[in-house]
């Protein structure tokens, strides 16, 4: 069987109008084992 | 040569006893004539298997993707009543195995298929069948989740396949290189699937900034469903749309559960083929995700839109939903041929869909 997730992420977001910015990017790679609640991608400032 | 000189001598040293008879010890030795040659044609069709999974294995560690390739098998499968056999599989595992035996079939199981056993929430022989072993929950604390607020978890177990960013109103996932699906045809045409970042403002290819009335539509919709009050501090969020693909062996601990804090608005059932989905299927079989039987969820999250399509085959049919108990998948179906439409139901209680935290579970893969 198979789970395929499709979810909107932030891409690129000024916070209060500083100059940082969160993008979500995957820490995984095809062909990783993952287990059910370890991360497959953080944003982060 | 060697069975069928054994067969001559001992036919011949029968019908040199009995006086010229010998038919009843000749058939008798036929039987095992025939399991064996059975059992070497096995062997030789598993060490055939083998050696391509081990030669797509070398591939793939030196970088080189297989690309997609149907071949004859895969129009072989067409023909065949995968529904049926996945029911009939199915029937089988529901079997009661008698107390005894149960641990040296589960751990024969999780031999074959590297399971780990231990993490079992119940001891194996409290497993009346293999089906219930198959759906078995884990001990308490065998899977942490990532407490980290910025992140979002996967909802399984399993072989990360694919990921990535969708891109255009097209917004094509990779089945395999050299092969693509539409995410809408996959999760079904939704009307708050945002195809583009949802900013209300987009570069379009002339240069020009263009409002294209669906991001308002989705984002007004992401925005008013959404618990967050909007902060007029924030500037304008930029947000894409992404995508992960998630195999599970047979091996594997098969429930679901929530990839993040999720308000479940709708859930779609599409009741399509049982086609395997192994790695050999997905390079062989044409739209393998959009033609298999699967249900779709769709809600929103923090960040916006998320779906959950949960797909499955021929051995692994059925999708158990803990928050509708009452859906059945892989039923017999009225119409053979042609796919029937996807069967919608939308979640209204609470007024926001159906409410999960991160790690919730949310269904179960199941046999048959």
């Amino acid at each position: 069987s198979t789970v395929v997730l499709v979810f909107q992420a932030p891409i690129s977001k000024q916070i209060n109008g500083s100059d940082s910015s969160q993008e979500f990017n995957f820490c995984v790679k095809p062909g990783d084992r993952i287990r059910f609640g370890e991360a497959l991608g953080r944003w982060h400032s | 040569t060697y069975f069928t000189k054994k067969f001559q001598n001992s036919n011949a040293r029968h019908s040199s006893l009995n006086g010229g008879t010998g038919n009843f010890q000749g058939d008798s030795f036929l039987v095992p004539g025939a399991t064996v040659a059975t059992l070497l044609m096995l062997g030789v069709l598993h060490a055939r298997r083998m050696y391509q999974d081990k030669k797509s294995d070398e591939l793939r560690e030196k970088g080189v993707e297989l690309e997609f390739q149907p071949d004859v098998k895969a129009s072989f499968l067409r023909l065949l009543p995968l529904r049926s056999i996945s029911r009939c599989w199915g029937y089988l595992t529901t079997m009661e195995i008698p107390v005894w035996l149960r641990p040296h079939v589960y751990r024969a199981w999780g031999r074959a298929f590297h399971s780990n056993l231990e993490e079992a929430a119940l001891p194996l022989d409290k497993y009346a069948s293999l089906r219930d072993f198959f759906v078995r929950t884990l001990k308490e604390g065998s899977r942490p989740i990532d407490a980290d607020p910025q992140c979002l978890v996967s909802p399984v177990d399993g072989t990360v396949l694919r990921f990535g960013e969708l891109n255009g109103a097209g917004a094509m996932i990779e089945q395999v290189k050299g092969f693509s699906y539409s995410v809408f045809s996959l999760l079904g045409a939704s009307p708050s699937l945002p195809t583009t970042a949802d900013d209300n403002v987009q570069e379009d290819h002339s240069g020009s900034i263009t409002t294209t009335e669906k991001n308002k539509k989705s984002w007004w919709r992401v925005s008013l469903a959404s618990p967050k009050v909007w902060d007029p501090t924030l500037s304008r969020p930029q947000r894409g749309l992404f995508y992960c693909v998630v195999y599970l062996r047979p091996g594997d601990y098969h429930r679901v559960h929530s990839p993040a804090d999720w308000n479940i608005l709708v859930r779609r059932h599409f009741s399509g083929r049982l086609y395997p989905l192994n790695e050999r299927a997905t390079r062989t079989i044409r739209n393998l995700y959009i033609e298999n039987e699967r249900v779709v969820l769709e809600g929103l999250w923090q960040e916006g839109f998320m779906a959950l399509a949960a797909i499955g085959a021929t051995n692994i049919g059925s999708i158990e939903l803990f928050i509708e108990p009452e859906l059945q998948t892989n039923k017999p179906r009225k119409k053979l041929l042609h796919s029937e439409p996807p069967e919608e139901t939308v979640y209204e209680c609470e007024g926001v869909g159906r409410m999960l935290k991160k790690g919730d579970e949310l269904a179960a893969f199941n046999m048959g």
